[in-house]
């Protein structure tokens, strides 16, 4: 079994982190 | 002693971080003003000193940029918030890296929704209070003893965990879900209330009552 | 010199990270014999030293315990590849962050169907394959002009970075696709081929063709 079977991979993190950018540009203007 | 202007969102826990570390390091570590996000860090002149466009990023007075918010925490920190010793500086360089990969991601899942950045998903918002459970029960028996995260004060370590755990502490880790975590508590109550994290964070609020789904 | 025992996967871009590290730091730096993974960090003699269970571990000859791969990579290195300078030193911790942060993700979500790791998802893996497009191009333009990631010679920031892309440039990353980033390319060839990085790593076959989608 690869080693890589346990990384855990957050498959979301794009959509967290745009949604966090429009957040704070948001709250910016 | 690292002076230089921070380009960044105002009330963040990453300028928290850096702003904090600054404190310790006591050089001038200012927020550059009128700075909009999202329009100010597309313009050329700032590209051409931070390529990739993304905050945190920081220009010291000699000229140096540097992004990523640990790695300018790292920057402006002190000598001793960095670690004293070759083993207490890998040990901050750990729980910076913990904080990131263990912490923020659950961390974000279940406060986003709170604070109206994302949707709710009751399974994600689940899953992610888990796995902060998971945090919290290992921090809280890593703490039964300690006072600090590494060696016998405070780190750079116990800035970026303590800032990673904010938003959860204030907006959804409610009394009753905290008790369980009395050493976490004692620890993360002893962090914000240290007057140089204090002159940053302020009077932090908790979490009153368990959060509701936002309309 | 930080000599002691590495509990991990030994095939593996984190153990590979740490073991160049410790080639260019001079200790050493053992993988912990017959560790089987899922069995052999469960054990109570192993909890009782790294209270999570992750991996990779490492304890040195003195009985310090570090986790998080980029932190003991950090610990086992050379003051040359930790960086030279304040300045240096927290490019390096930049790159580290950056890697984690931006490359594995992604990373991670495109060789992962192609290893048989996770199921194939189409879109995912076109969304990653995008943010990969703009990290090699952030890395290409920022190699323009440069050898190296910090300064004038090879860091941790160049040997966390390159083992982060390994298992791109072995799996996915086709010559039609690397074709359109010469300067990663050369940079990522000039650190493979460092002999410490090659008594690591040893020869490394690139992907020579466009990844099949497993059946």
């Amino acid at each position: 079994t690869s080693p890589l079977v346990v990384e855990k991979v957050w498959l979301d993190k794009p959509k967290y982190d745009a949604a966090e950018r429009r957040y704070y540009e948001s709250l910016s203007k | 002693m690292a002076s230089g202007t921070l380009y960044s969102y105002p009330d963040n826990f990453r300028t928290y971080k850096i702003l904090i570390a600054a404190q310790y390091g006591g050089g001038s570590v200012k927020l550059a003003p009128n700075f909009v996000v999202g329009q100010s860090n597309q313009t050329p002149e700032f590209l051409a000193k931070f390529p990739l466009g993304s905050v945190p990023a920081f220009e010291s007075k000699d000229g140096h940029c540097i992004t990523e918010s640990n790695a300018i925490a790292f920057y402006v920190s002190s000598n001793e918030l960095r670690g004293a010793t070759d083993v207490d500086r890998a040990q901050v360089i750990q729980w910076l890296s913990y904080a990131d990969s263990e912490i923020l991601p659950p961390a974000s899942v279940w406060t986003f929704p709170y604070l109206g950045i994302i949707d709710f998903n009751k399974q994600d918002v689940n899953n992610a209070k888990n796995q902060i459970r998971n945090v919290l029960t290992h921090l809280n028996n890593f703490l039964l003893a300690r006072t600090y995260l590494v060696g016998e004060r405070l780190t750079l370590a116990d800035v970026v965990v303590a800032c990673s755990l904010l938003n959860l502490y204030k907006v959804v880790l409610d009394p009753s879900f905290r008790k369980g975590f009395q050493n976490v508590n004692r620890w993360f109550t002893t962090i914000i209330n240290q007057p140089k994290v204090k002159t940053v964070l302020g009077d932090v609020k908790l979490c009153e009552s368990e959060p509701k789904v936002p309309a």
